[in-house]
């Protein structure tokens, strides 16, 4: 199969739902229930990536020992409960550097040469790519 | 790439996390966030397949006009919220077949002869295969 370059397959960041590091649980709690995503990338004021937030992280977060915090989602920010240590790509990466990524996460975010968000990569379009090569 | 029978990519049932139609969301939701998953099948009580339960459907039904409602996750009932309408694969379909629907679903379940959930089979396993033949 040809191997694409990257900017075939991402999704641009101004597609990319995200959240901001100093927003509240409840604001990513609403974002993510809205969109339907279940996991969304975490950006800065800069619009520099500083990790991804979950569903299930902010859920952890308010699960207390006799019953569901839900006072925390106004308490706790962001930057408390998101996962900073996340794959990042380069624009000008291999297809198979991104793939090998996507074994493990369903979306891997793509950085450009000034080190901004510039998009991500996600495995339904790897999927499409390679149901596209298998009729090839 | 060769196409491998689906039961080679596939989670056995007893693998699987699942929750019941009967149970109460309080119940789906401690499943979801203790495994870390983000959707996990539905089953009845004769180990058959009705659907699929997320996070987001559950904050879905929670989420009020003015705050979220919480008491909503002792009263209701995982029937009352999962997806019904879900693709299926029989043991014995295609990998072309599992391929298609996996572009669209991050897995998909699969049916065994006399109906029963026998498995999943996930975009994890795909890519992985995937991910092998370019190197072969
Ligand atoms: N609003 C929607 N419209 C159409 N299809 C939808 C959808 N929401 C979910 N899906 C389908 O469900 C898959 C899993 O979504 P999930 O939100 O868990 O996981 C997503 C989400 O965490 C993230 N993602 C995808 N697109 C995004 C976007 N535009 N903004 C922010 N995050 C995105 O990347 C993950 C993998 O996405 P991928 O497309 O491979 O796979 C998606 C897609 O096939
Ligand atoms: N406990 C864990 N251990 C290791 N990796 C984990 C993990 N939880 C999540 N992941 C990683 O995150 C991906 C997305 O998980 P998610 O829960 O959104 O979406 C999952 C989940 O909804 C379901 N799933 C996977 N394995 C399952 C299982 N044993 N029981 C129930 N549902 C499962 O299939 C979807 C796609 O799974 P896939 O493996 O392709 O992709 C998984 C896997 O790469």
């Amino acid at each position: 199969m040809q191997q694409p370059p990257l900017i075939d397959l991402m999704i641009p960041s101004d597609k990319v739902a995200h959240v901001q590091v100093g927003n509240h649980l409840e604001h990513a709690l609403l974002v993510l229930t809205r969109t339907g995503y279940s996991a969304v990338p975490v950006l800065d004021m800069t619009y520099k990536l500083q990790g991804l937030i979950s569903m299930t992280m902010i859920m952890d977060a308010i699960l207390g020992i006799e019953r569901i915090e839900f006072e925390r989602l106004e308490t706790m920010k962001v930057e408390q409960v998101m996962q900073r240590n996340i794959p990042r790509l380069h624009v000008n990466d291999s297809f198979l550097k991104a793939l090998k990524l996507l074994i493990d996460h369903p979306f891997v975010c793509v950085e450009n040469d000034a080190g901004y968000f510039a998009g991500i990569i996600t495995r339904r379009e790897i999927l499409k790519r390679f149901n596209r090569s298998m009729y090839e």
